[in-house]
């Protein structure tokens, strides 16, 4: 899902 | 949002606050490595492309812009400030950075998740993130005493990637796909880099004495 993609971390 | 994850945004943002209050407080940047600064404002700067791209969550954003904004900062002062920068050990820091610089690019060439423009700076800014207290470090070693909020600075800093590596052994067994290897083995780097100075760091905590590091 888009999360996987988007770097959520800093 | 986990809490070693947030534990470790926290620890980051307080290892920038102490050498902030450093900087500010005794207007002086001794024992602190400007090459280090300046690989930390542009592992800020790669990583954050996506800042007005990408909107994650309203934390994930205020962080990125006091990461950006503090570590500029900080440069700006350890070079124009002119009280401050009269203080900066110079001759010690003489690390070639820039060849860290160019490693990591290359490596980000080679190895990253995607050959984009966005995922080649991302992987770029994380290699650089990893070796980017080196010239701190040779600073410490050079410089020999370090003081109190110098060796707290290092510390939180050294201390903010491993409980990232917590976090991401905790993402491993909670998300089914979770696969950042680019991060984990970089964070993994990093915090090994810390592993003598969190020693003599204990060390000097346990004897209640003044950090020293041997030459």
């Amino acid at each position: 899902d888009s999360d996987d993609e988007q770097h959520d971390e800093l | 949002m986990n809490i070693f994850r947030f534990a470790g945004d926290m620890t980051h943002l307080i290892s920038v606050l102490v050498l902030l209050l450093k900087i500010y407080a005794t207007k002086s940047c001794s024992g602190i490595s400007l090459k280090t600064q300046e690989l930390y404002a542009l592992v800020f700067l790669a990583r954050y492309l996506d800042l007005f791209t990408d909107f994650i969550s309203v934390y994930n954003t205020v962080m990125k812009i006091v990461f950006i904004m503090s570590s500029l900062s900080i440069v700006w002062c350890m070079r124009m400030h002119p009280m401050v920068r009269r203080s900066y050990d110079k001759e010690l820091d003489t690390f070639r950075h820039y060849f860290l610089i160019a490693g990591c690019l290359l490596g980000a060439l080679l190895v990253h998740e995607k050959f984009t423009f966005q995922e080649i700076f991302w992987a770029f800014s994380l290699y650089l993130e990893a070796v980017a207290i080196l010239p701190q470090l040779v600073l410490l070693q050079r410089s020999g005493n370090v003081d109190n909020l110098t060796g707290q600075y290092v510390f939180f800093l050294g201390a903010y990637r491993a409980l990232y590596i917590l976090n991401w052994i905790y993402r491993y067994f909670t998300e089914k796909h979770f696969g950042r290897w680019i991060s984990c083995i970089s964070g993994l780097v990093q915090t090994a880099l810390y592993g003598d100075f969190f020693y003599y760091y204990f060390i000097s905590w346990k004897n209640n004495a003044k950090l020293q590091l041997p030459a």
